[in-house]
């Protein structure tokens, strides 16, 4: 919360967009704001009413270097937006930085996410230590159309203002922390010798020889990239990651998502009846590619590029009482399974699970 | 990916810090040069004040992941102090 806890005395509060930036089309200017305030207005009892030629509770402008509010802007990047705490006067207002290359999508920073965060700080809201958060103070970009809003901001808003006026409450994501025991993961990788555990629109990254697991966003790295990856395999042969999600998969090569991707998984041999994979891990010794789609798998000839006739299979026939699988790769020779919270080893070679372990047990709890 | 940016010079970096902390963790403008040293440095104080907020280690000098924080694009409100 903002020192002091200042809130807005009403539920019913006016905007109003003072100046546009040139460099967007006033329509997807007008679009940000709308989905930014409906952020806040879908979790709470507030309202948002758009007025023109008088004052508002929330004016919204964009504004160059020093433009007398005592916070002059410093050009591009570094400062992106400020805001004020509801009051009187300047209080709610939002000021977006003129210089910054502002979009309606990934490239530059994106209007609606930075709008949403201050509008955050236009409704009380101080900065969050929650990485995962909107109102964390640095810039990280989510695709609007996929945009959640946190459960920690959540929390914030609604300990203000109260809970939606809805039927159902809203819930949100909540940031992934590594020794949280109820850990679950959509897919993982190996990648040049890290280990890669995706988890919504996050990715804990952890290096064997280093301690500490690193939270990043997916979209740091690979902005292109969806969040809620399902599958992901190294290729160490190609030097290649692929991720899968639904009925698509990508490859990539370090920073770079290859150009051409997506493409539909239809073309590595699945039939359609399958609609996403949920793991996947490659055996560098084989060059064989397994592909983990409900209780059967199958197994894909990366030289040949075909899948191997006499699959699927079933995956208790295989891999013993392994049956469904979240998330799989393979490192030094074992095959590791993730199940829930609960992680198999297996030894390819014995054909058999020889260790039951948490999920988390990579990072050093 | 990521690898140990090229050693800046010391006086830029410096200058990073102080105008990171002064926007964002109020610390004051020192106009008046100190004979001798009381206590901690306040600068040292409000990198610790940053380096707990974000997460990260807390000790109070500018290694690499805390530049690396103060870099990134960002909200211009102060994460302490109200506003005036």
């Amino acid at each position: 919360f903002t020192p002091g806890n200042p809130k807005w005395k009403r539920n019913n509060l006016t905007y109003r967009i003072l100046n546009y930036t040139p460099k967007m089309r006033r329509a997807d200017v007008d679009e940000a704001i709308r989905k930014a305030l409906s952020v806040w207005s879908n979790v709470t009892p507030l309202t948002f009413q758009k007025v023109e030629d008088k004052e508002a509770d929330i004016m919204i402008s964009f504004a160059y270097r020093d433009h007398r509010d005592n916070s002059p802007f410093d050009g591009p990047n570094g400062q992106l937006a400020h805001a004020f705490q509801p009051g009187e006067g300047i209080g709610g207002d939002v000021h977006m930085d003129e210089e910054e290359a502002w979009t309606k999508d990934g490239r530059g920073y994106n209007l609606f996410i930075v709008l949403a965060h201050e509008l955050g700080h236009s409704l009380g809201l101080s900065h969050s230590n929650d990485p995962g958060a909107l109102m964390y103070p640095t810039y990280s970009y989510t695709d609007p159309n996929e945009f959640l809003l946190p459960q920690d901001d959540i929390d914030g808003i609604q300990a203000i203002y109260g809970q939606s006026n809805t039927a159902v409450q809203p819930t949100g994501p909540v940031t992934p922390e590594a020794c949280d025991p109820n850990l679950t993961f959509d897919a993982i990788t190996t990648l040049r010798g890290e280990l890669f555990f995706f988890k919504g629109r996050y990715m804990l990254r952890k290096h064997p020889a280093r301690t500490e697991t690193e939270l990043n966003f997916i979209s740091l790295f690979w902005p292109k990239l969806p969040s809620g990856i399902q599958a992901a395999y190294e290729n160490v042969e190609r030097d290649e990651i692929l991720i899968f999600k639904e009925d698509k998969y990508w490859v990539i090569e370090g920073y770079d998502v290859l150009p051409g991707y997506p493409k539909p998984i239809y073309g590595l041999g699945f039939p359609k009846t399958v609609k996403r994979v949920n793991a996947a891990y490659n055996d560098e010794a084989t060059g064989k590619t397994y592909f983990f789609v409900a209780d059967r798998y199958w197994r894909y000839d990366e030289k040949k590029k075909s899948m191997d006739h006499g699959y699927p299979r079933k995956i208790v026939s295989d891999f013993g009482k392994i049956g469904r699988v979240d998330a799989a790769f393979q490192k030094d020779g074992y095959v590791y399974f993730f199940h829930g919270t609960t992680q198999f080893q297996f030894d390819p070679r014995a054909k058999r699970i020889v260790r039951q372990m948490k999920s988390t047990s990579w990072f050093n709890c | 990916f990521p690898v140990a940016p090229e050693v800046e010079d010391e006086g830029k970096t410096l200058q990073l810090v102080e105008s990171y902390l002064q926007n964002f963790y109020n610390l004051q403008k020192d106009r008046h040069p100190h004979l001798r040293s009381h206590g901690e440095n306040p600068l040292n104080t409000k990198l610790k004040e940053m380096q707990l907020f974000f997460g990260l280690e807390v000790t109070g000098k500018p290694d690499l992941d805390t530049l690396e924080v103060m870099k990134k694009p960002r909200c211009g409100v102060p994460d302490v102090d109200q506003y005036v």
